[in-house]
């Protein structure tokens, strides 16, 4: 199998899905 | 169904559970807090080390399919993984904090946290008073503390004094803290530990573009560049809410700042899978860093309702 190489986390974008 | 032998360590037990073959990461980890009768199970994980490097159980992943040895008992430290940001508010339950407490302790009696002399001698006079309760001279007797370790070697190192000089101190500052519960004096000695600098903070090796050695620290509140010489002072911190984007490609690791002004951080870590722990630290500080910032869950009102009972 391969191993993910990349990785990604939208700080802001979970701060915007947060519900108020 | 096929089971295999997994032995749990945490901070002051050793427990064996007999860990079904297709289990996955979050089937161990709730057995594991079922047992203690732990419920803030959000700071904490199963820790493994694989080659000199510390890595997590994922919670939606076969226990197996880790990068575990295979040998029985196949070992996990259960430990806090994330920190609160401020102890008393967050933490309700008493196990809880008692496994925080336990731990913190051992990071600074290690010298994994820097503490200095004064307040080793106060947060060991809180130690003392959360295993002996209140004080009294007739049962303390010279030499109650000789066994104990109660403060880092450097802090003893640093000074030309005798077991029964700073038993003395302690035990001068130990009497102050008469009428204080067990969980009580592990909460102020969280309290004072928590305003430590290194307190809370993953450090990880990395590399500059330009190949100049650098740390990064990950906690509560955000990612933080130190030079190597000094772990209490960053040299740049980069908050949470400050931060538009985090990613890695290989062993390299890119910061993305909100303000397009401030210059994008790149570094390079020593492995992949140390870019991937990187990756899921942040994700799991700031999922908590939101939490705090909105209304507390039904879960943790019925907590506090019940602390407060």
């Amino acid at each position: 199998w391969h191993r993910r190489r990349t990785g990604t986390y939208g700080v802001l974008a979970a701060w915007r899905r947060l519900p108020r | 169904p096929k089971t295999f032998t997994v032995r749990i360590v945490t901070m002051d037990a050793e427990m064996e559970f007999n860990c079904e073959m297709k289990w996955k990461g979050k089937d161990l980890f709730d057995l594991v807090c079922r047992t203690l009768g732990l419920r803030e199970t959000w700071f904490f994980g199963l820790q493994y080390t694989i080659k000199d490097t510390v890595a997590w159980l994922k919670m939606d992943k076969k226990v197996l399919d880790h990068d575990v040895s295979k040998e029985e008992p196949v070992t996990f430290h259960f430990l806090a993984k994330f920190y609160p940001e401020n102890a008393e508010e967050e933490l309700v339950q008493e196990i809880t904090q008692h496994l925080f407490f336990l731990q913190v302790k051992k990071q600074i009696l290690d010298e994994k946290v820097y503490c200095p002399p004064e307040a080793s001698v106060l947060l060991a006079s809180y130690a003392v008073q959360a295993k002996y309760g209140d004080y009294d001279p007739s049962v303390h007797k010279r030499g109650f503390l000789a066994q104990e370790e109660l403060l880092p070697k450097r802090v003893i190192n640093l000074y030309q004094m005798t077991p029964e000089m700073w038993e003395e101190r302690i035990t001068a500052w130990y009497a102050e803290h008469r009428g204080r519960a067990r969980d009580e004096a592990e909460m102020e000695y969280l309290k004072i530990a928590q305003d430590l600098e290194m307190y809370g903070v993953n450090y990880f090796t990395i590399r500059n573009k330009k190949g100049t050695e650098l740390l990064l620290g990950v906690d509560a509140l955000g990612l933080h560049i130190y030079d190597p010489e000094n772990r209490l002072t960053p040299k740049i911190s980069f908050p949470w809410n400050e931060i538009r984007n985090i990613s890695y490609s290989d062993k390299e690791f890119t910061i993305k700042p909100l303000d397009k002004k401030i210059d994008v951080f790149k570094f390079n870590s020593s492995k992949l899978r140390v870019n991937k722990l990187i990756l899921q630290l942040c994700i799991g500080n700031h999922d908590l860093f939101m939490r705090r910032r909105k209304a507390d869950s039904l879960e943790v009102q019925q907590m506090k309702a019940q602390a407060r009972e």
